[in-house]
Parts: structure tokens; sequence; C-alpha cells
């Protein structure tokens, strides 16, 4: 573990006084090489060290600490402070309904969550609607269409011959008023960040339903990309915040720090399970142990 | 001598960096580039370009390159492909491209709908089967996947068909439960005939980091794989921790998934894939 290798530094040392610049040097090599194993993009890392190494220079050891242990802490409560200290949750339009767009590349767990979020504001007794409009994938309206069975929320299905997203609009807001539903949940196709003539697609869609919130969903497991991915949907679509996937695997969830510090975007929730129910709040203290390890 | 401080520390930096930055690996990053310096001690004439060309090779080097059960002869009954991996990178879509490739070669195949927990994995698979007009052996949702599976195998001889593609329901590595009835679909499929030629892919997806060598670790434990299926490298993802993966457990990459299309894989090219990670 990374306490470990810093007590073996430090463990070689025996002159007193506050922590020296060569065991800092050593030490910032380990911290770099295991946040860059738990999956924390470079960029991240560097502006990280750079910063514990200016405030751990000559820095005094608490009493009761290893130098190891008090430099774990530095790490730790820095890496909490990065990853945000309130509770994110869903914002709620001043009058309904609540449009919430779900966006991100293939695979990452929106579908699913896109019924997890409806199941959360169902229980709370709101009146949700979920829109199947992903038209591209195989059988992608049939595993929203079972999913919004499962929960017992309505799904817009697109009608006969729709093909194109944009061309759901107009009967989708024809349900939202029927129904009086305050929060309408917007499932999307998995795309690439540098598909232009995708982004476009969800760029003219954004326009069209005029969303409150549009919610990266990101897979936890994602590496060194994960910032140029998230950055490259914020800069053409806009996103108002992020929700990590598969958080129940082992991963070590560096892209979590990353995609945090970088697009500065609050994490609304995180999916800790395929089930609906799986579906809690981000909790940074957690997050920063993991990635730490 | 002289030459070798030609090149400035910085190529080495910059190297280390493109090398973690395409999810190589922080350990091996700084391996594969301090190798680079002892061949350049014994190469004091090389260039950069010669370098990067060495570079290229030494990593094109790590894949082995075993025969697949498709490029050999089988003198009886069909050929099984299993394609497992955790949840969303690419299984059923790649079974599907392996449906239409291996069709494009004029082989009869048959897919099956193993995938029996998620919400319409069954009718996704047999979207696909319609599509490529093969036929795909399925049972109901929440049926038993190795029952599924031991049909397909099943029907695929009877019919006396080349091959039997089996998708199978996404699982994290850490889930006991999914990981044990993985094992018992492998075992199943043994058991319906010891001699059946089986094939069992690892799917990966290239924007997934270091995690792929836990993945790949748990997988092994339960089933013997061999081979892996790397998707999604039409994305930024470079898919640099196949390079780390093919250095611990030598297995051999198969197929990439370059896209959603059902053409859209490619055989494994080791030299083109290095190539990607470098320039
Ligand atoms: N274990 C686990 N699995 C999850 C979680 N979220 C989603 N999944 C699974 O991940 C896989 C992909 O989920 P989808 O909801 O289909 O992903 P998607 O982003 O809609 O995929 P595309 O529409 O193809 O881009 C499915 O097998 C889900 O059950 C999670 O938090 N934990
Ligand atoms: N861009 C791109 N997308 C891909 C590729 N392979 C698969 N996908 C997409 O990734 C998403 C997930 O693919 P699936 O085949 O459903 O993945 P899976 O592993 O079967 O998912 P689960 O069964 O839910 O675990 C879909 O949107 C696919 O179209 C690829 O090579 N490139
Ligand atoms: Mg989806
Ligand atoms: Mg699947």
């Amino acid at each position: 573990s990374l306490t470990g290798r810093l007590e073996g530094i430090f463990h070689k040392l025996t002159g007193k006084g506050g922590l020296s610049e060569s065991a800092v040097e050593d030490t910032l090599r380990e911290l770099r090489v295991a946040l860059l194993e738990a999956d924390v993009s470079l960029a991240v890392v560097k502006e990280f060290t750079e910063a514990l190494r200016a405030r751990l220079v000559g820095q005094a050891v608490k009493a009761g600490l290893t130098p190891a242990q008090q430099i774990i802490t530095e790490v730790y409560k820095e890496i909490v402070h990065i990853l945000g200290d309130h509770r994110a949750n869903i914002a709620l339009a001043s009058k309904p309904p609540t449009i919430v767009f779900m966006m991100g590349l293939q695979g990452s767990g929106k579908t699913t969550t896109s019924a997890k979020i409806a199941l959360h504001f169902k229980t709370q007794g709101r009146r949700v609607l979920l829109v199947a409009s992903d038209l591209a994938r195989l059988a992608a309206v049939d595993q929203l269409r079972i999913l919004g069975e499962q929960i017992g929320v309505p799904v817009v299905l697109p009608s006969e011959g729709v093909t194109r997203p944009q061309d759901m609009v107009a009967s989708v807001r024809k349900r939202i008023l029927e129904g009086m539903y305050e929060i309408v949940i917007v499932d999307t196709a998995g795309r690439l960040s540098i598909d232009e003539e995708l982004m476009i697609e969800l760029k003219n869609l954004k326009s069209l339903y005029n969303p409150k919130e549009c919610l990266l969903v990101v897979d936890a497991m994602q590496g060194q990309e994960a910032v140029n991915v998230s950055r490259g949907f914020d800069q053409s679509i806009g996103v108002d915040g992020v929700i990590f996937t598969k958080l129940d695997g082992d991963t070590r969830g560096g892209a979590v720090l990353s995609i945090r510090s970088v697009i500065k975007k609050p994490i609304k929730f995180v999916g800790s399970g395929e089930k609906l129910d799986r579906l809690e709040p981000f909790i940074p203290e957690r997050m920063a142990s993991r990635i730490i390890g | 001598d002289a030459l070798f401080r030609k090149k400035d520390p910085a190529f080495y930096h910059d190297l280390e960096e493109v090398l973690i930055s395409a999810d190589i690996g922080p350990v091996v990053a700084q391996q594969l580039v301090l190798d680079l310096q002892e061949w350049e001690k014994n190469h004091p004439e090389a260039t950069a370009e010669d370098s990067l060309s060495h570079l290229e090779a030494r990593m094109a080097q790590e894949f082995p390159s075993s025969q697949p059960i498709w490029e050999k002869e089988s003198p009886h009954g069909p050929q099984v492909l299993l394609l497992v991996g955790v949840n969303g990178v690419g299984k059923t879509t790649t079974t599907g491209k392996l449906a239409a490739y291996f069709k494009s070669q004029g082989r009869t195949v048959i897919l099956g709908a193993a995938d029996t927990f998620r919400a319409a994995a069954i009718d996704q698979l047999r979207r696909w089967g319609e599509q490529l007009e093969i036929p795909v052996v399925h049972q109901k949702p929440g049926a038993d996947p190795a029952s599924v599976a031991f049909d397909t195998v099943r029907a695929a001889r009877a019919r006396k068909l080349d091959m039997a593609l089996i998708d199978t329901a996404g699982r994290l590595q850490n889930k006991h439960n999914l990981m044990a009835e993985l094992q018992k679909i492998g075992s199943v499929i043994r058991k319906e005939d010891p001699e059946t030629p089986v094939e069992i892919l690892l799917v990966l997806d290239a924007t997934i980091g270091q995690n792929a060598h836990s993945q790949l670790e748990e997988f092994r434990k339960i089933t013997p794989l061999s081979g892996l299926v790397l998707t999604k490298l039409d994305g930024t993802s470079k898919g640099g921790v196949a390079v780390a993966l093919a250095q611990k457990y030598r297995l051999p990459v198969r197929f990439i998934g370059v896209g959603e299309k059902a053409t859209d894989l490619l055989p494994f090219d080791p030299g083109l894939f290095a190539r990607s990670i470098l320039r």
C-alpha cells in the first residue's frame, strides 16, 4: 500500500526536524505512481504533486504521527477538498417540468442510470416521465421500456417510423402537458466526444428540449482519456453535473478526481450496482480513500 | 556516448508521458523507456526516429501470436466462442460483428443469447441475428445462462454448423456469484462435448484504465481465457494497458472494435497498435 511504501522512505531517515527535501521528493515519486495506477490523469497528478511539494518541504511532523501518516493525511484531505464537500442533487426547475438529459460514451450506464434517477424521484412522490431517445442502438428503446415497467414509470417511445431523436420532441412535449409530469429524463445514445455529427445532433436536441440539467454519465473505471472526453462534452454540449457508474467494482476510480478537478462540475450521484435502487449520493471521503488505495 | 547525449532528457520524459497517457501504466512506461536507453547504449548511432521504431517493435513483440481455433481444421462438430467481460464493454456488439466476420468467410454461424439477466439483452442479440440472417438460440429472460449455452452448442452440432458464438451478461470481476455463474457456463460447454474446440474471449474496453489488470486477473481465475478483444479503439483512448497485459499474461489480442457497425471489427495487428500509441 502507499502508506507502507512511504513508511519505507522515512524508515531510512534518522534526521530530526521538518520533512527534508529529498524525503519529500521520494514521497512524491511514490505518490505519483500510486495515483497514476489509480487512473488519475497525468496532468492532474502533476498539478497535485506540485501543490503538495510546496506544502510538505520543511513541514514539522505532528506528535503522534509518523511522517508517512502525516503525508497520507495531507493527500487525503486535499483529494477530499478537490472532490467537493457538499451534497449535490438534481436541481429542480422553478416551474415544471424539470428536464434532465443523460449523455456520455457508449456503454457508460446512461440507460440504467436514467431508470435509477426516475425511481429516485418517483420514490420522493414526483410525477416522472422517461424518454427513450436512443434510436441508434439495437433494442435500446426496449431496454428503457422494460426498465420503466419494472419501476412503474411511463416511457415515451418513438412513434411508428420515427428514426431521429429530434422528431420525438413534439410528441414528448404533448405527453408532458397531458400527464403534468414534473421530472422528465431523456436517455440518449452513447457517442464519442470526437464524433462531430453526433455531438451536433445532441446539441440540436438540447436546444429543442432546453433541459435544466445535462448529466454526463461516466464509467468509474475510465483511464487517462477521462479528462479529454469530459471536457469535450462540456465544451460541445455543456455539462451541469456528473454521475459515475459501476463503483461497486474494484476500480480505484482516479477518473473521478481527474474529471472533478478539471471540469469542476458537481458529482450528483454514483451508480453502485445493476439493480435500479443502486443509486447513491457521492461521498468524497470514501472516494478519496479508494483512490489512495 | 556523445550521440547518446544528443537526445536530450526531455525526449525520454516526453516519451514516458506519451506511454502513460496511452494507459500503459507508470511502471511499464518507465520500464520501456529504461529498456530503450539500454538499447541505445548498444546503438550509439541511433537517431530519435530509430529509437521510436525500436520501441514500436519492442511493444509489438509483447503480443503472442498463437493460432486461433478458427484458423485450424476442425475435424468434427462446431467451434465455440464464448464472449465474457464486465458491463458495457461491447460483448453483444462484438458477438454480432464476429458473426458477420465469420459469415463473410463462408462459415455457418449460430448465436447464443446467454445474457438472460439484463433488460432487452436477448432482444438486442436477436436483432443482430435478424440483421445478419443468422439464427439465435434463446430462452426466456431469467433462464439459466448455462442452459442457453448448452442449447446453442447442441443446436450447432445438430444442424452441422461451423461456429457457435455465445454472448454472456456483463459482470464485474468482484461479484463472486456472477463469476461462479460464468464458471458454470464454461464447464457446461465442456460437458456437452469435451472435444469441442472452445475459445473464451475476454472483451476489454479501450477506455478502461488500469482496472483491466484486475479484470484479466479475476476472469482467468475462474475460466481459461484464450484471447482478448479490445473495443472502442475508434475513440481517443489508446488501450495501452493491453501492452502491460500482454507482458504479464501472454494472451493474444484476437480482434479490435473500431465502431458500432457490423463491419467495425479488425484482426489485431500489433505493429499498427504500437504505432498508434507512439504517433
Ligand atoms: N455493476 C454495475 N453495472 C452497471 C451500473 N450502471 C450500469 N451498469 C451496467 O452497465 C451496462 C451498460 O449499461 P447501459 O445502461 O446499457 O449503458 P448505456 O450508457 O446506456 O449504453 P449505450 O446506450 O450503449 O451507450 C449494463 O450491463 C448495466 O447493467 C452500475 O452502477 N454497476
Ligand atoms: N464506438 C464504439 N462503440 C462500441 C464498440 N463496441 C461496442 N460499442 C458500443 O458500446 C455500447 C455497449 O455495447 P454492448 O455490445 O451492448 O456491450 P455489452 O458488453 O454487451 O454490455 P452489457 O451486456 O450490458 O454488459 C453500445 O452502444 C455499442 O454500440 C466499438 O468498437 N466502438
Ligand atoms: Mg443506453
Ligand atoms: Mg451485452
